[in-house]
């Protein structure tokens, strides 16, 4: 499970201070979908990395299964991140020169499949996001929907135990989007977890618990229905 | 007026032909206000890069206020483009290296504007956007839906004939995209005119005219209400 005690992210520039994050407090345990919501600015994408492992807090605590990921080398991370996680990026930040199927083999690389696996298992995972024909494409030779999908892609095929999406319906049409959410939905398991960031507050529905940020700090936490 | 007459767009991959756009007639004229929705890859911003002469069909003929944009010099199409156009890119394209306030104020410099009323519009264009307090900020040291306001005022700025919008409220919450629609509203006019690609049904509903596209041809072309 996941646990944030604390956590503040703070930038200086110049002598002002942006207080991303303001002390946040969460706990998610596996088996939960959450969504989390909030205005644009209000620190989202900066929890979303912390829980991945790809920024550190300020100050505060973040426990991963127990474990003090501020206290962890890098490489410790990097084996935490590539065992554990799967992340959708808001912006998708895809290997510009390689082709879709390469770039959602990418995890797997590291995971030390051999080839045919990682190419079998890349495939499948781009058929389960409707991109079965675009598996040669680049990036540049995608729409910005297709680019999306790719990230979702790589993100699902080492299937984390924890998924953590940022905005992974925002260049998708409502259809396509809906599609997404049901491939999500089957990720259920007491030992998944999913984050999803997101703006759609359909989307948010659809969760179990819904967390509202606001200006960096917990507005709410709890089931949708009440909100 | 903008008029685009047969127009093709096809991408060779191999012995694979992608039809990105594959026959297509449209008519649009200043004071309208047009909203371009369809599935993920089927073509929308293929279709606004067109209309904003970023991209050439491989066949078809595009009018802008009857000037033949296939027959240009790319430096006369540069001068159409930054007197007559403001583009609202699906990934935002800014200078990496670029406060908010200079990326905004490049269209302007363009524009042979001096030092100071760059700035004075700049700064007014980026509180217009709910930004007053990020002008100094990089793009890195913004958020999704921030560097997405950035980009949206770059555009306004000159107050350009045509706004060419790709998705531009798909990193927002329902507020402050709302924020930009009301600002979009703005911009009517009998010289202006607005196209906006969107997966937002609600933003649609709100515009005189939508254009749906589906596998690079258009399928309805109309009023919201008879969709
Ligand atoms: N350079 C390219 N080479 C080959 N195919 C391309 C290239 N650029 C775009 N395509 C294809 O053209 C089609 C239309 O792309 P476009 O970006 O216009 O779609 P879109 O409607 O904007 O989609 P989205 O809603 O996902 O942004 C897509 O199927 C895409 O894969
Ligand atoms: N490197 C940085 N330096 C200074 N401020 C930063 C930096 N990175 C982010 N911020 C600020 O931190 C705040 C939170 O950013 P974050 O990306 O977490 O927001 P968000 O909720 O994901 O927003 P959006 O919905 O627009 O994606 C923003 O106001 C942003 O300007
Ligand atoms: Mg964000
Ligand atoms: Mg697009």
């Amino acid at each position: 499970c996941v646990e944030l005690d604390a956590i503040r992210k703070h930038y200086q520039l110049g002598d002002e201070t942006v207080r991303a994050l303001d002390g946040v407090d969460l706990l998610i345990e596996y088996g939960e979908h959450v969504a989390i919501i909030g205005p644009s600015g209000s620190g989202k994408s900066t929890m979303l990395q912390i829980l991945g492992c790809l920024d550190t807090p300020t100050s505060g605590v973040y426990r991963l299964d127990g474990l003090d990921v501020g206290k962890q080398s890098e490489s410790q991370l990097a084996e935490v991140r590539n065992s554990k996680i799967g992340f959708v990026f808001q912006q998708f930040h895809l290997l510009p020169r390689a082709s879709a199927v390469r770039n959602v083999e990418l995890p797997l690389v590291y995971a030390g499949l051999p080839a045919r696996d990682r190419r079998e298992r890349a495939e499948a995972a781009l058929e389960r996001v409707g991109l079965a024909d675009r598996m040669g494409h680049r990036p540049d030779q995608l729409s910005g929907g297709q680019r999306q999908r790719v990230a979702i892609a790589r993100a699902l095929v080492t299937d984390p135990a924890m998924l953590l999406a940022d905005e992974p319906t925002g260049n998708l049409d409502t259809k396509t989007g809906a599609e997404i959410l049901d491939l999500f939905d089957e990720l259920r398991g007491p030992d998944r977890a999913l984050v999803m960031v997101t703006h759609d507050e359909v989307l948010a529905q659809r969760t179990q618990r819904v967390i509202a940020l606001r200006d960096g700090k917990l507005e709410f936490d709890g089931s949708p229905v009440s909100h």
